[in-house]
């Protein structure tokens, strides 16, 4: 049976919304094994403190080795194209060289957590992808259609990871992965 | 109903929190 959904405790600052981390790694072995089957969720919470006993405890994206994700959405979406809340979406994907994975991921994160996207209910959750040239940022949201939207989270992204002006940043619609297959 | 908002300095201050140990 499911968990019940966690909540903030005493003293503790909630969050907009609770959230999920998933972890999934292309393992060399088992190639054959679904997306799916590769999704692990580590844990959820409701909490800005419950995040930080979390995060604390999960290794830097910066530290991983080989063809690893990390997932944080929130509570009642899978990080899949298919889940409901994903199949009219799409997502920002940004490009880092190599040694900006930790720093931008949990900029990343903080802003989502902390609801400065500004988009109401658009946002859905952010991957980081550990692969060997370089590592992969992204961002989810609803509705693809909406480009005021996707306009302002590509904005936002701009400002709270200072990245460098020629840096890569593209938006993919979750039906355009779907039809290729392919995430990037 | 107004929605949750918090800047990067204040949760990086409740890192250092005991409840976040």
């Amino acid at each position: 049976p499911p968990r019940p959904p966690p909540k903030p405790g005493p003293g503790e600052n909630p969050l907009q919304y609770n959230y999920g981390f998933w972890y999934s790694r292309k393992s060399q072995g088992n190639k054959s094994a679904s997306y799916d089957q590769n999704l692990k969720l580590i844990g959820t919470f409701a909490s800005v403190e419950q995040f930080w006993r979390h995060y604390c405890h999960i290794a830097r994206p910066g530290d991983l080795t080989g063809h690893t994700d990390y997932h944080l959405f929130k509570e009642g979406i899978r990080p899949m194209w298919e889940d409901n809340a994903n199949k009219n979406g799409g997502k920002w994907i940004i490009r880092l060289k190599k040694g900006l994975a930790s720093r931008c991921w949990e900029n990343l994160i903080l802003a989502m957590l902390g609801e400065q996207f500004m988009v109401g209910e658009e946002i859905c959750g952010a991957v980081i992808s550990i692969r060997y040239s370089e590592d992969i940022l992204s961002l989810w949201n609803r509705t693809a259609s909406d480009g005021v939207t996707t306009s302002r989270i590509r904005d936002t992204l701009k400002r709270i990871l200072n990245l460098p002006p020629n840096t890569i940043m593209e938006y993919k619609t979750h039906g355009d992965s779907l039809k290729d297959n392919s995430s990037f | 109903g107004s929605r949750i908002f918090y800047e990067r300095n204040f949760l990086m201050q409740c890192r250092s929190s005991p409840l976040a140990k």
